[in-house]
């Protein structure tokens, strides 16, 4: 579902030019369940949002889900990142102005369900991650772990192919991050590709395969057996 | 230099009452470093908030460093916070529009140092976390775990009594967790008082004392040996 040859992203600061991803080539099967690790600053988020079709890269080649993702205009990226895509992004990006509920249905906007149709998505997303109770909350009513949860019920509420989690559980308390864990499971057992950054060697663990991250370029590619 | 009798913290969402936090008595002397742990949304912010004065309880009272904190107008407030307590926010609360450099002279402003020790006291705060080649980078431009750090030096360029810090590793590797804890050591060790939100039960082990968060309730208060 993913294949990357030589991607890469560089920012420029003022004067100077920051190499965030370099070089990265790598290739991701339906269905996998990978974690990627590395140091703060690494370029995991940067290599995540070139995946998402966030960012456009400033080297090499994108190919998601058997289509050149340079090749796409502007609609047909954005068509693509709603329907087959769910991000879970590191600082979770909710509209501060909508409640849970609102924030959850924003994706199945897209879409042609009917209104009632999508609040009953929303709900059931909200459910899986343990929001039930708090659905009408805004962001600013929310604990920071109970946000990440937001985040993450709006990246599943569409049923994407491949979800792209940067830190899903970087502001839960352990027992928390394993109901998440287990979901993410869940999704994968029906074939959702999952792509997970990670810190937690703990979290790493529930993955198949680690790639591993150092001042941008891709250190490491290793299969595990899961936990 | 914290003294709290039956703190509480309630928040009415539409016909609902929240009770974030209820009934916290505690004693924390000066100098002390501990470690606040506990399921998502069980009021560890929200007692962060009160204990950092930037929320008033609802219930209950808060001496900090000897004086009544309800009894203090709104400029003695602003002024005891700014002098005495240095807060890192779980979810950073950085100047979007200002580089890392201008975030961390922030609380220097308030105080009559001149703009180039001002300049020089927060290089080496960004210094002190490892930033030292990206302070003129604005927020959109930093990792999240750089974000972070920058959160963590501006906590601590004004050399509070206090530092309050919302789980300040959550967005880093850990590595780079360990010379932040490291750090906060160092500054105990100077004898600042140090309070860690932290959902890492590694993190908690850097600290002497462990207080248990359940359901905005006080649960477990425990000395532990450091490691
Ligand atoms: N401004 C608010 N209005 C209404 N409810 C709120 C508000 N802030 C927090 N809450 C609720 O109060 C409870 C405690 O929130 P708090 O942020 O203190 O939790 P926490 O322990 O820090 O959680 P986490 O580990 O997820 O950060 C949560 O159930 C949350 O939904
Ligand atoms: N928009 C930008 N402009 C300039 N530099 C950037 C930008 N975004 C990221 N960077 C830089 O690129 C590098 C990689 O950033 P990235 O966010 O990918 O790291 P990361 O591995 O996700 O780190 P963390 O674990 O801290 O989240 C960092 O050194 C960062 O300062
Ligand atoms: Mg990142
Ligand atoms: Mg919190």
């Amino acid at each position: 579902i993913i294949e990357t040859r030589g991607l890469g992203r560089d920012y420029v600061v003022g004067a100077q030019v920051v190499h965030a991803l370099e070089g990265l080539t790598v290739s991701i099967d339906r269905g996998e369940f990978l974690a990627i690790m590395g140091p703060s600053g690494s370029g995991k988020s940067t290599c995540m949002q070139l995946l998402g079709c966030l960012d456009t890269p400033t080297a090499g080649a994108y190919l998601f889900d058997g289509e050149d993702v340079s090749l796409l205009d502007r609609d047909a990226l954005a068509e693509t990142r709603n329907r087959k895509i769910g991000f879970v992004f590191q600082s979770f990006n909710l509209l501060p102005r909508a409640s849970a509920l609102g924030n959850v249905e924003l994706p199945l906007m897209y879409g042609r369900r009917d209104r009632r149709t999508r609040k009953e998505m929303a709900e059931r997303a909200l459910e899986a991650v343990g929001l039930g109770a708090r659905i009408h909350h805004t962001p600013a009513q929310l604990s920071g772990g109970q946000m990440q949860r937001v985040a993450i019920a709006r990246a599943l509420v569409n049923d994407p192919l491949l979800i792209l989690a940067d830190e899903p559980t970087g502001a839960l308390d352990s027992a928390t991050g394993q109901e998440i864990l287990a979901l993410f499971h869940r999704l994968n057992g029906r074939g959702i590709t999952i792509i997970l950054v990670t810190h937690d060697a703990e979290v790493a663990r529930a993955a198949r395969r680690v790639l591993r991250f150092r001042d941008g370029h891709l250190v490491g590619d290793e299969r595990i057996a899961p936990v």
